[in-house]
């Protein structure tokens, strides 16, 4: 205790590429991206229960739980780096 | 595994790859075998071969590009989207593309390859402890001329051994220079540049002019990354500087300070509350060699698997013995079948694979006795031990075989095998051939006897010697039967009635109509390259031999068989 805290500092860098985007809107993009889900209608439109057959699809194909939902370990798989190569063709 | 929809795959097991330009990340050379290898993970389980071109339309075009680069799909800068690649086709079809915001490596780290120096291009070995202080990168610490470099051991003092690291002082790559360093300073639209720099070009590629004036010359090239080079941030390729100041505070390594991600970050010049210079410290990377097996997986018609540890699972995972997973080989034989024979194998360039059986050894026959002691040759020749415990079937490759009397001899290294047709394919030997011919060297190439004459003709080098029983002519100079200065060696022989003879060497073969009158007629051209090694008449059949392997054209000149010298013709 005898050392003094260094007191943390958090600083914006300039030119850092911060990726603000929410995990529903990131599993949105992987989704379509790679074919599970068909690019969002004009309406903008997405059902929950096309998103969700779509999530169950993508997690097979990952060999992750077939939740059909965005869990943890699914949205740490669309995190992680991989080929641009579509999984499923249109 | 699964395949593109349609079984898309090559109509032809030649495939062309051409490389169409290079990262910074690495050197050249390790690029160019890192490619290499991902090709050799395909070739080694299929009929493929993949030849490298250096210009012009390969089946599969590699190259390395950021963010848009010019297919419809763009790449995401660092992370995320790692590489891409087209099924077989046309065109873009079966081009690999690889994102070079990434940072390109063998999996673990930089691997920095050296250059001049006395090491003979090996790669930097981290640490390295030099003047008493060790080093995990590149330094300039020693020199004046400001060359970073590395010891190739972990003791510079003991061994002595370094090289250069990758520096714009010492190379370029790309551009139009043929890899000439830079020249700082250099003018580029009026400015002065000191450094590389990305200006003018909107891919953040950092180049520099190789002349002192870019304007006038337009002589670029693009600059080598170091192994410090930073990803990212506002200094992407630039050097972090140590020691830097941040905040007050002195830093002589990368630090996770200032930032609530914990990233590792250093300044690119002395002081970043001055100048605000940064980018991220290196990773371990992406492996080149496991991408690029994956991507061409795609450019050979495979899809993603769901299978996690094959290679055409779609996300990257670092594994240090990489070998393909059974789905992965089960997807590519779908497409294209497996190695099945020898001419895949030779095709290959595979040659002293194969299972090599010891089998019982045959009794030496009479006449000559085989020889146990080792001879002296009055001539020129160099005498050979004969191991009379030696069996043909040990042997991969034979020197020639060939047809004396009506019997196959096959020749190897100073010794022969005899196969009796009157003994029912009984083997004999080995004999000492300096015993029967003593003038002939040790290493023959071709061997045959004409038909007509009774002459044994052997061939070594550029020289033949002619037996007519027991009395020899030459040596003489292939020259003389016409061949040209040029031919180095006769790889082949093949008889084509009393006194006619095909001569081979390489792609090319010569047909001789009278041996008598030495006149060469016809130059030809065979359709196998560098196939024909030694040929012998069995039969009515021609046997076409490389290495261990055999073809045999039957009389309509066809090539109806494949097989093995040792198992086929010498029963092993």
């Amino acid at each position: 205790w005898c050392v003094p805290l260094k007191k943390s500092v958090s600083v914006t860098f300039p030119g850092d590429v911060l990726k603000n985007m929410t995990d529903t809107e990131l599993a949105n993009s992987y989704l379509q991206r790679f074919g599970y889900m068909d690019v969002q209608h004009r309406s903008g439109f997405q059902s929950m229960a096309s998103t969700s057959k779509a999530l169950m699809r993508m997690q097979r194909q990952m060999g992750l739980e077939e939740t059909g939902t965005l869990d943890k370990s699914t949205v740490a798989a669309m995190k992680a780096p991989r080929c641009g190569v579509p999984d499923v063709r249109s | 595994y699964q395949t593109f929809q349609g079984d898309l795959k090559w109509d032809h097991h030649d495939i062309t790859y051409r490389i169409l330009n290079y990262s910074p990340d690495m050197g050249a050379s390790l690029i160019d075998d890192a490619f290499a290898r991902a090709f050799k993970v395909w070739s080694d389980v299929t009929p493929l071969t993949f030849t490298r071109l250096f210009d012009g339309i390969a089946d599969i075009m590699v190259s390395f590009g950021k963010a848009d680069h010019g297919d419809g799909y763009p790449f995401d800068g660092k992370d995320g989207l790692l590489a891409h690649a087209f099924p077989p086709g046309e065109g873009i079809q079966g081009d690999a593309h690889f994102d070079d915001d990434e940072n390109w490596t063998l999996g673990k780290g930089a691997a920095v390859k050296t250059s001049f120096g006395n090491a003979e291009g090996a790669l930097c070995h981290f640490p390295f402890s030099f003047g008493g202080k060790q080093y995990s990168t590149c330094t300039t610490e020693g020199r004046s001329d400001n060359l970073p470099w590395c010891a190739t051991t972990a003791d510079y003092g003991r061994d002595k051994k370094f090289g250069f690291c990758p520096s714009e002082l010492l190379y370029t790559f790309d551009g139009n220079s043929n890899g000439k360093a830079c020249v700082f300073p250099f003018v580029f639209l009026g400015e002065t540049y000191e450094g590389c720099t990305t200006e003018g070009r909107s891919d953040g590629y950092r180049w520099c002019s190789t002349t002192e004036n870019f304007d006038k010359d337009k002589k670029f090239g693009f600059c080598p990354n170091r192994d410090t080079a930073v990803i990212g941030g506002n200094s992407e390729g630039e050097p972090c500087h140590f020691p830097f100041v941040f905040l007050g505070n002195k830093y002589d390594s990368c630090t996770s300070e200032g930032r609530g991600d914990g990233r590792l970050w250093c300044a690119t010049t002395s002081n970043f509350d001055t100048d605000t210079k940064w980018g991220f410290c290196q990773d371990r990377g992406y492996s080149l060699f496991l991408v690029a097996a994956h991507e061409f997986g795609h450019a050979l018609g495979l899809d993603h698997s769901n299978i996690r540890n094959a290679l055409m699972y779609p996300m990257y995972s670092y594994v240090e013995d990489f070998s393909l997973h059974k789905d992965d080989v089960e997807g590519i034989h779908y497409l294209y079948g497996m190695i099945l024979s020898p001419c895949d194998v030779i095709r290959k360039g595979i040659f002293t694979t194969g299972p090599d059986p010891i089998p019982t050894i045959p009794s030496p026959g009479p006449d000559p006795k085989p020889d146990t002691t080792t001879t002296k040759s009055t001539t020129t020749t160099t005498t050979h031990p004969v191991d009379p415990s030696q069996s043909p079937c040990q042997i991969n490759k034979f020197d020639t075989i060939t047809e004396i009397d009506g019997d196959l001899h096959f020749f190897k290294d100073g010794q022969y095998w005899r196969m009796s047709s009157k003994t029912d394919g009984g083997l004999e030997g080995p004999f000492s051939m300096s015993k029967r011919w003593p003038a002939v060297p040790v290493v023959v190439d071709t061997a045959f006897e004409d038909l007509a004459t009774k002459k044994i003709y052997f061939f070594s080098g550029t020289r033949f010697w002619v037996y007519t029983g027991q009395s020899v002519l030459g040596p003489r100079s292939i020259e003389k039967l016409g061949l040209s200065s040029t031919v180095e060696k006769v790889e082949g022989a093949l008889q084509r009635g009393k006194g006619k003879v095909l001569l081979f060497n390489g792609e090319n073969y010569w047909r001789h109509f009278t041996l008598l009158c030495t006149i060469v007629c016809t130059k030809h051209t065979t359709r196998e390259r560098r196939l024909i090694l030694v040929i012998v008449c069995i039969v009515g059949n021609s046997y076409f031999c490389r290495d261990s392997f055999y073809w045999r054209m039957n009389s309509n000149r066809q090539v109806d068989r494949v097989g093995y010298v040792k198992y086929d013709l010498l029963n092993c």
